[in-house]
Protein backbone atom coordinates (compact mmCIF):
# COMPACT_ATOMS: atom_id res chain seq x y z
CA UNK A 1 0.00 0.00 0.00
CA UNK A 2 1.25 3.95 -0.26
CA UNK A 3 2.23 3.73 3.18
CA UNK A 4 4.74 1.28 2.46
CA UNK A 5 7.00 3.68 1.26
CA UNK A 6 6.97 6.37 4.08
CA UNK A 7 8.72 3.76 6.10
CA UNK A 8 11.88 5.84 4.62
CA UNK A 9 11.11 8.48 7.07
CA UNK A 10 12.08 8.71 10.27
CA UNK B 1 15.70 12.33 0.21
CA UNK B 2 15.04 15.81 -0.90
CA UNK B 3 16.08 19.21 1.30
CA UNK B 4 13.27 19.32 2.98
CA UNK B 5 13.40 15.92 4.28
CA UNK B 6 16.88 16.07 5.35
CA UNK B 7 16.77 19.76 6.95
CA UNK B 8 14.10 18.29 8.83
CA UNK B 9 15.38 15.82 10.21
CA UNK B 10 18.49 17.85 11.64
CA UNK B 11 16.42 20.49 12.65
CA UNK B 12 14.64 17.52 15.09
CA UNK B 13 17.98 16.14 15.94
CA UNK B 14 19.05 19.96 16.72
CA UNK B 15 15.84 19.65 19.22
CA UNK B 16 17.01 16.93 20.55
CA UNK B 17 20.20 17.72 21.25
CA UNK B 18 19.78 21.33 22.53
CA UNK B 19 17.16 19.92 25.16
CA UNK B 20 20.05 17.49 26.18
CA UNK B 21 22.42 20.05 26.16
CA UNK B 22 19.93 22.20 28.34
CA UNK B 23 19.34 20.04 31.16
CA UNK B 24 23.14 18.73 31.37
CA UNK B 25 24.62 22.52 31.16
CA UNK B 26 22.39 23.65 33.98
CA UNK B 27 21.79 20.73 35.61
CA UNK B 28 18.22 21.19 35.59
CA UNK B 29 15.18 20.18 33.87
CA UNK B 30 13.07 22.91 35.08
CA UNK B 31 10.22 23.95 33.03
CA UNK B 32 10.59 20.63 31.01
CA UNK B 33 7.55 18.44 30.81
CA UNK B 34 8.54 15.13 31.60
CA UNK B 35 5.01 14.35 30.38
CA UNK B 36 5.41 15.12 26.96
CA UNK B 37 9.20 13.60 27.30
CA UNK B 38 7.38 9.64 28.00
CA UNK B 39 5.41 10.53 24.76
CA UNK B 40 8.31 10.92 22.59
CA UNK B 41 10.11 8.07 24.09
CA UNK B 42 6.73 5.74 23.18
CA UNK B 43 6.31 7.78 19.85
CA UNK B 44 10.34 6.36 18.77
CA UNK B 45 9.57 2.96 20.36
CA UNK B 46 6.69 2.30 18.59
CA UNK B 47 7.71 3.56 15.43
CA UNK B 48 10.95 2.36 15.00
CA UNK B 49 10.46 -1.29 16.12
CA UNK B 50 11.26 -1.94 12.06
CA UNK B 51 15.02 -1.68 13.21
CA UNK B 52 14.96 -5.18 14.23
CA UNK B 53 13.15 -6.38 10.98
CA UNK B 54 14.24 -4.13 8.13
CA UNK B 55 17.22 -2.14 7.16
CA UNK B 56 17.05 1.43 4.82
CA UNK B 57 20.03 2.72 4.96
CA UNK B 58 23.19 3.52 6.95
CA UNK B 59 21.50 7.24 7.88
CA UNK B 60 18.05 5.73 8.55
CA UNK B 61 19.19 3.77 11.37
CA UNK B 62 21.69 5.25 13.18
CA UNK B 63 19.24 8.44 13.11
CA UNK B 64 16.81 5.95 14.70
CA UNK B 65 19.34 4.59 17.05
CA UNK B 66 19.96 8.28 18.06
CA UNK B 67 16.68 9.24 18.54
CA UNK B 68 15.76 6.44 20.50
CA UNK B 69 19.23 6.55 22.73
CA UNK B 70 18.57 10.79 23.07
CA UNK B 71 14.65 10.20 24.12
CA UNK B 72 15.94 7.40 26.72
CA UNK B 73 18.53 9.41 28.39
CA UNK B 74 16.30 12.90 28.41
CA UNK B 75 13.83 10.74 30.63
CA UNK B 76 16.82 9.17 32.89
CA UNK B 77 17.66 12.96 33.60
CA UNK B 78 14.29 14.15 34.18
CA UNK B 79 13.34 11.09 36.52
CA UNK B 80 16.43 10.12 37.87
CA UNK B 81 19.36 12.02 37.69
CA UNK B 82 18.28 15.42 38.05
CA UNK B 83 14.74 14.26 39.22
CA UNK B 84 15.12 16.88 42.26
CA UNK B 85 14.88 20.17 39.82
CA UNK B 86 11.37 17.95 38.26
CA UNK B 87 8.54 20.18 38.21
CA UNK B 88 6.06 18.39 38.48
CA UNK B 89 3.30 20.39 40.11
CA UNK B 90 2.92 21.94 36.74
CA UNK B 91 3.34 18.57 34.48
CA UNK B 92 -0.40 18.17 35.37
CA UNK B 93 -1.41 17.16 31.66
CA UNK B 94 -3.51 14.24 32.08
CA UNK B 95 -2.14 12.26 28.77
CA UNK B 96 -4.39 9.21 29.00
CA UNK B 97 -6.80 11.86 27.19
CA UNK B 98 -4.47 11.64 24.34
CA UNK B 99 -3.01 7.96 24.63
CA UNK B 100 -6.46 6.52 24.84
CA UNK B 101 -7.95 8.64 21.44
CA UNK B 102 -4.84 7.55 19.54
CA UNK B 103 -4.82 4.37 20.60
CA UNK B 104 -8.53 3.66 19.40
CA UNK B 105 -8.00 6.18 16.16
CA UNK B 106 -4.61 3.67 14.87
CA UNK B 107 -7.15 0.81 15.25
CA UNK B 108 -9.80 2.81 13.21
CA UNK B 109 -7.90 4.33 10.69
CA UNK B 110 -4.68 3.00 9.48
CA UNK B 111 -3.45 1.59 6.24
CA UNK B 112 -2.97 -2.23 7.28
CA UNK B 113 -4.30 -3.73 10.14
CA UNK B 114 -0.89 -5.52 10.93
CA UNK B 115 0.93 -5.02 14.49
CA UNK B 116 3.80 -3.23 12.97
CA UNK B 117 1.83 -0.53 10.91
CA UNK B 118 -0.46 -0.18 13.71
CA UNK B 119 1.95 1.16 15.72
CA UNK B 120 3.41 3.30 13.13
CA UNK B 121 0.28 4.74 12.96
CA UNK B 122 -0.05 5.29 16.92
CA UNK B 123 3.04 6.79 16.50
CA UNK B 124 2.07 9.08 13.74
CA UNK B 125 -0.87 10.34 15.96
CA UNK B 126 0.65 10.41 18.85
CA UNK B 127 3.64 12.31 17.85
CA UNK B 128 1.27 14.80 16.77
CA UNK B 129 -0.40 15.70 19.97
CA UNK B 130 2.89 14.68 21.78
CA UNK B 131 4.26 18.76 23.19
CA UNK B 132 0.92 19.50 24.89
CA UNK B 133 1.56 18.55 27.85
CA UNK B 134 4.90 21.03 27.46
CA UNK B 135 2.68 23.51 26.14
CA UNK B 136 0.21 23.23 28.56
CA UNK B 137 3.01 23.15 31.48
CA UNK B 138 4.14 26.89 29.93
CA UNK B 139 0.77 28.33 29.97
CA UNK B 140 1.00 27.23 33.98
CA UNK B 141 4.31 28.21 34.72
CA UNK B 142 3.64 31.62 32.30
CA UNK B 143 7.12 31.22 31.12
CA UNK B 144 9.79 29.37 29.35
CA UNK B 145 13.58 29.57 29.77
CA UNK B 146 14.55 31.16 26.35
CA UNK B 147 16.72 27.78 25.41
CA UNK B 148 13.76 25.76 25.74
CA UNK B 149 11.85 28.04 23.55
CA UNK B 150 14.93 27.05 21.10
CA UNK B 151 14.26 23.58 21.45
CA UNK B 152 10.60 23.88 20.83
CA UNK B 153 11.16 26.18 17.94
CA UNK B 154 13.64 22.82 15.96
CA UNK B 155 11.20 20.64 17.16
CA UNK B 156 7.97 22.67 15.75
CA UNK B 157 9.84 22.95 12.25
CA UNK B 158 10.91 19.77 11.47
CA UNK B 159 7.33 18.70 11.15
CA UNK B 160 6.22 21.96 9.35
CA UNK B 161 9.59 20.82 7.29
CA UNK B 162 7.96 17.85 6.36
CA UNK B 163 4.85 19.05 4.98
CA UNK B 164 6.97 20.61 2.37
CA UNK B 165 8.82 16.76 1.84
CA UNK B 166 4.99 15.38 1.35
CA UNK B 167 4.16 18.36 -0.90
CA UNK B 168 7.82 17.77 -3.07
CA UNK B 169 7.03 13.59 -2.75
CA UNK B 170 3.87 14.33 -4.24
CA UNK B 171 4.69 16.34 -7.03
CA UNK B 172 8.30 14.20 -8.37
CA UNK B 173 7.10 11.22 -6.83
CA UNK B 174 3.24 10.63 -6.81
CA UNK B 175 3.07 9.90 -3.31
CA UNK B 176 1.50 10.17 -0.20
CA UNK B 177 0.61 8.84 3.24
CA UNK B 178 -2.82 11.13 4.45
CA UNK B 179 -2.27 9.75 7.77
CA UNK B 180 0.75 11.31 8.68
CA UNK B 181 0.16 14.09 6.21
CA UNK B 182 -2.93 15.16 8.37
CA UNK B 183 -1.16 14.54 11.75
CA UNK B 184 1.82 16.13 10.51
CA UNK B 185 -0.77 19.46 9.83
CA UNK B 186 -2.34 19.22 13.09
CA UNK B 187 0.78 19.04 14.86
CA UNK B 188 2.57 22.09 13.42
CA UNK B 189 -0.50 23.66 13.85
CA UNK B 190 -0.03 22.93 17.61
CA UNK B 191 2.90 25.03 17.49
CA UNK B 192 1.29 27.95 16.07
CA UNK B 193 1.10 30.23 18.93
CA UNK B 194 4.27 29.08 19.92
CA UNK B 195 5.58 30.02 16.94
CA UNK B 196 4.14 33.72 16.85
CA UNK B 197 4.95 34.23 20.33
CA UNK B 198 8.93 32.84 19.38
CA UNK B 199 9.21 35.38 16.63
CA UNK B 200 7.74 38.15 18.06
CA UNK B 201 9.36 38.33 21.87
CA UNK B 202 12.50 35.45 21.39
CA UNK B 203 14.06 36.72 18.63
CA UNK B 204 13.45 40.52 19.53
CA UNK B 205 15.72 39.33 22.71
CA UNK B 206 12.89 39.64 25.07
CA UNK B 207 11.78 36.38 27.39
CA UNK B 208 9.12 34.26 26.32
CA UNK B 209 6.13 34.85 29.23
CA UNK B 210 2.14 34.27 29.10
CA UNK B 211 0.09 36.26 28.64
CA UNK B 212 1.22 37.40 25.61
Amino acid sequence: SQSRNIKDEL
Amino acid sequence: MNVFRLTGDLSHLAAIIILLLKIWKTRSCAGISGKSQILFAVVFTSRYLDLLTSFISLYNTSMKVIYIGCAYATLYFVYMKFKATYDGNHDTFRVEFLLVPVGGLSFLVNHDFSPLEILWTFSIYLESVAILPQLFMISKTGEAETITTHYLFFLGLYRALYLFNWIWRFYFEGFFDMIAIVAGLVQTILYCDFFYLYITKVLKGKKLSLPA
